[in-house]
């Protein structure tokens, strides 16, 4: 079967300030699947924490809204996934 | 992905595995390497033991690859074994590391996962074993050792990527790496695991926040080896304690290994810090290498000099 694809798969990086904003991180993973690279899940997120997660572009701009909406600060580290993934061999053969 | 191995690049499988007999067959006096397992899906568990042939000595535990996306940790092994045959007689402190000491290097232990990021998801991290009673595929080796394996209530689903598997060392990589260990604890003094990303050196607890009896000796490694890393390009790495540096983890291989009685176990997280994650180019494979053997070397220094 093919290769899963990433494109336009976005990866976010979000440091909530306290409870409430790790909070609010923990219930956008309930209802939308997020794929944790720092903390390695869910659970382990915690105020303070740079929190680095992955998500569809579909899905990205909810995470976009939801964050604006409670006033979080986050940028995106990552704004084409598949683009990374292809850049990363980046030596040519010897 | 064509072309022949090369250690500024990334790897697959079976590149590795070539990798492994070109070592033995370039370097016998210095190289052997032992099958210690196989895995889920029937690929072998290979370890390269390293240093000159004789008596048995101190030695060091060394294994990359428990997280399939996490590339360039087995780069890092193969940079390991590569540096340590070619300085051998030319490089002081390695020769006498490889007179003295023996290196049990894991290259891949998630052979599978490493295969399938290469191959159908390059976002994979767990293994590929198959789930009783879920169609979620897959357990995470580093919770699967059994020490506080069912501590933390959020691993128990096999849906979850921290999925800590059905049982402690339920999976064979776990097993076959415990197996080896075990059977080699007389020498075993010391046991370093390579992960990325986010530049920390990190050391017992995960699994609570007490800390362990040669706290200080370990701090203190940590804080020189992390020196030695940042001379060669000033990158930062902070270190300390798992559960107070970044959160708690049941079930890791440090942990267990600590308690197993090696005292002096360390975690490497790789670079970078976020820019690139998991995706670190292949250009910046070899200067995170060439710093990281650094920091490995006076590891391995101070544990010639300081165990018994």
């Amino acid at each position: 079967t093919a290769p899963v694809r990433f494109d336009r798969e976005k990866i976010f990086r979000v440091t909530p300030v306290d409870e409430k904003e790790a909070r609010v991180l923990k219930d956008l993973a309930q209802i939308i699947e997020l794929d944790f690279w720092y903390p390695d899940a869910t659970h382990d997120v915690a105020a303070n924490m740079t929190v680095d997660f992955r998500v569809s572009e579909k899905e990205s701009q909810t995470i976009q809204s939801t964050l604006e909406q409670h006033k979080m600060n986050y940028e995106i580290l990552i704004h084409d996934l598949q683009e990374e993934i292809e850049k990363q061999f980046d030596v040519k053969d010897e | 992905v064509s072309g022949r191995h090369s250690y500024g690049k990334y790897n697959d499988w079976d590149k590795i595995v070539s990798w492994t007999e070109k070592m033995v067959a370039k370097h016998p006096e210095m190289v052997s390497r032992i099958k210690i397992g196989s895995t889920v899906e029937d690929n072998p568990l290979y370890v390269l033991k390293v240093g000159r042939k004789g008596k048995e000595r101190k030695a060091i535990f060394i294994d990359c690859g428990i997280h399939a996306r996490e590339w360039v940790s087995p780069a890092f092994c193969q940079w390991f074994v590569y540096q340590a045959t070619k300085s051998y007689g030319k490089n002081r402190i390695m020769t006498k590391l490889l007179d003295r000491m023996t290196f049990y290097v894991l290259p891949v232990v998630n052979v599978d996962g490493y295969i399938w990021s290469w191959t159908q998801n390059r976002m994979w991290r767990k293994n590929r074993s198959k789930n009783q009673n879920s169609t979620c595929i897959g357990t995470d080796l580093n919770r699967n050792f059994d020490v506080s394996w069912d501590s933390s209530p959020n691993t128990n689903d096999p849906c979850q990527e921290v999925y800590r598997g059905p049982a402690p060392e339920s999976e064979k990589e776990t097993k076959a790496v415990t197996n080896f260990i075990r059977s080699h604890l007389n020498s075993i003094k010391a046991y370093i695991t390579f992960h990325s990303y986010s530049q920390m050196l990190l050391f017992p607890y995960g699994y609570t926040s007490k800390l362990p009896p040669n706290h200080s000796d370990l701090l203190k490694v940590a804080r020189i080896a992390t020196d030695f890393l940042s001379s060669r390009y000033e990158t930062h790495y902070i270190y300390g304690p798992i559960a107070s540096t970044i959160y708690p983890t049941s079930g890791s291989s440090l942990d267990w290994a600590y308690d197993l009685g090696i005292k002096h176990t360390f975690a490497f997280e790789l670079r970078d810090k976020g820019k690139f994650g998991f995706l670190l180019p292949e250009s910046r494979i070899k200067p995170t290498c060439k710093e990281t053997m650094l920091s490995v070397k006076f590891i391995a220094k101070y544990i010639l000099k300081n165990t018994s």
